[in-house]
């Protein structure tokens, strides 16, 4: 049977072929993927989560979604009965990147029809840009937002282009009760094994099928180092103190910089995950934490000993709105995985007397991001602090794509000194930002001009 | 989108479906849909997503978490399972689709 495609990127809305009917030859998971998926999202995680494809508080039964839980690792191979037109061979085979070979960070496309066949004429084959945001063997996850529907649709790389990297699993995560803005998607490569074994226990006719399923290109990871993420990403930290964790990021071989909320005691003990280029645990201290009083939310560990190889980034010395930033942090996963990279724009840049003092992102950013750096995309350049996404206090929603932080440039003059003299004395002027600044990080609107007196 | 998606656009287009699944003789009685992905076009093969046949498997969803479980023929679903494919457009006219109910969606203006 031949399945006609219709020309590339035709004009969407043209009217679709009638529905082809179809057998189903397997259903098939791919066991790594559901083993990664209980280590992470099952036991004590398991109450938080929901992958339901509707809103925590939306009437799903709870067999309904006991049943879609099951399901989130399975995936179906179908063989399309044949056509009445004489069909050919058309369009660019579908080939599959080799699991561990895109790396963290890298753009992703994913293609998938929201509400699925209600409405083919308009959402049919959407697409959704993201990047691959992180990775525990088979089970990926990626900032592009997919919608109920596109559940088995396709992700591809830009680079080798075109290739196959996943299926969408899971559209919708929501995590105690906050919509979290990624997407959980199966790799290809592991499941499309996984088809060749089972139909090679099939009857004959069907094992035969086996010879069709894409190959994978490029070369197996086997054969790389794994494949970095970008270079940039390696400054992130994940930082322990007592109970709490966050994120951090190094802005020098013994300098880690976090959130007062992560590290809010000065001399408190803390201990700081370096994951790339190796996984190291060193232990700092608390040398500085703004007062609660300050709208800079930041404290300072001093390390024990210096960090080995980890590249430290170049501080931004200006900003531009709209520009393409990344921000790493240990949200959603802390340290069951290394950071997240998240995409999105810079969205706003707020001054105060033509000083940048907050930056917001479009960047997807959950609780655990805290203290987590975030880089131009393009030249890797530190832009900036993460310290808090946004909360409608009316209606309990989260919205993790609007997100504040500070500008390194309020902070590096101050770490530069301490890092060169040992002198606190610049980090200690954040203690006292001026009263415009306060307003701003209090999401308030800057007091207009006070009118002068005319006496 | 950047040059750079040009080839990947085309393939995820071209291979990008549409999977729907129904009770033989009860079409309107709710159907299951989600995407997927066509592997290969002589013969067809598709790639989907299983959580639509959870309401057709003969013994519940509960096989799909049996541990060793990492494949189930497709006899493992009833029989009066009707599968349905989709895909890009051609220049069929619109009458020949069938109607199937419309989510509720709506268009609010922002």
């Amino acid at each position: 049977a031949g399945l006609e495609p219709g020309p590339s990127s035709s004009p969407r809305g043209r009217p679709l072929q009638p529905p082809r009917p179809a057998e189903l030859l397997l259903l098939l998971s791919c066991p790594a993927f559901r083993a990664h998926f209980v280590r992470l999202f099952g036991g004590e995680a398991a109450e938080h989560w929901h992958f339901v494809s509707a809103a925590p508080d939306d009437e799903v039964s709870e067999e309904e979604e006991e049943d879609q839980l099951r399901a989130l690792g399975w995936f179906a191979l179908l063989r399309v009965h044949p056509g009445q037109e004489a069909e050919e061979e058309r369009g660019p085979a579908v080939a599959v990147a080799p699991l561990g070979t895109v790396p963290k960070g890298a753009p992703l496309l994913a293609c998938g029809s929201p509400f699925g066949a209600f409405c083919p004429d308009i959402f049919l084959n959407t697409l959704s840009r993201g990047v691959l945001s992180n990775s525990a063997g088979p089970l990926l996850l990626t900032d592009a937002r997919c919608l109920p529907g596109t559940e088995g649709g396709g992700v591809f790389a830009a680079r080798p282009a075109g290739a196959l990297v996943a299926l969408v699993a899971a559209p919708l995560c929501w995590k105690a009760r906050e919509w979290v803005g990624l997407t959980l998607l199966c790799a290809a490569a592991p499941l499309l094994q996984a088809a060749r074994m089972a139909l090679a226990s099939l009857p004959p006719d069907s094992a035969a099928l086996a010879a069709l399923l894409p190959p994978e290109v490029g070369t197996p990871p086997n054969l790389l180092l794994q494949v970095p993420g970008p270079p940039w990403a390696a400054a992130a930290m994940l930082v322990e103190c007592g109970t709490v964790w966050g994120s951090g990021v190094a802005v020098a071989p013994h300098l880690v910089v976090t959130c007062r909320h992560v590290a809010p005691r000065e001399a408190a003990k803390v201990l700081v995950h370096s994951i790339t280029p190796k996984s190291v645990a060193i232990w700092g201290c608390v040398v500085f934490a703004t007062q609660e009083t300050s709208p800079y939310d930041i404290a300072v560990v001093r390390l024990e000993e210096d960090l080995d190889g980890v590249p430290i980034p170049v501080p931004a010395e200006h900003f531009h709105e709209g520009e393409v930033v990344s921000v790493v942090g240990f949200g959603i996963f802390g340290q069951a995985c290394g950071p997240s990279v998240t995409s999105g724009i810079l969205s706003a840049v707020v001054q105060v007397d033509d000083t940048p003092v907050m930056l917001q992102t479009t960047c997807a950013v959950h609780s655990g991001s805290s203290g987590g750096p975030i880089f131009s995309t393009h030249s890797g350049d530190l832009l900036g602090i993460v310290t808090s996404n946004t909360r409608d206090n009316n209606t309990g929603a989260t919205y993790p794509h609007l997100n504040f932080s500070i500008p390194i440039t309020v902070l590096q003059p101050a770490l530069q000194r301490y890092s060169q003299t040992g002198d606190l004395g610049g980090l200690h002027e954040l203690d006292h930002a001026t009263e415009p600044v306060r307003v701003v990080w209090r999401l308030q609107r800057p007091l207009p001009q006070a009118p002068r007196s005319k006496l | 989108m950047g040059r750079q998606w040009g080839p990947s656009m085309r393939t995820a287009e071209q291979a990008g479906c549409v999977v729907s699944a129904s009770r033989a003789g009860q079409p309107t009685a709710g159907s299951w849909s989600c995407s997927g992905v066509i592997l290969s076009r002589s013969p067809g093969l598709v790639l989907c997503h299983g959580g639509i046949f959870t309401p057709f498997l003969r013994a519940g969803s509960g096989c799909l978490t049996a541990a060793a479980t990492a494949f189930l023929p497709g006899d493992s679903c009833s029989d009066d399972l009707r599968l349905h494919v989709q895909w890009g457009p051609t220049a069929e006219s619109p009458a020949g689709r069938a109607e199937l109910g419309r989510p509720g969606l709506c268009t609010p203006q922002c």
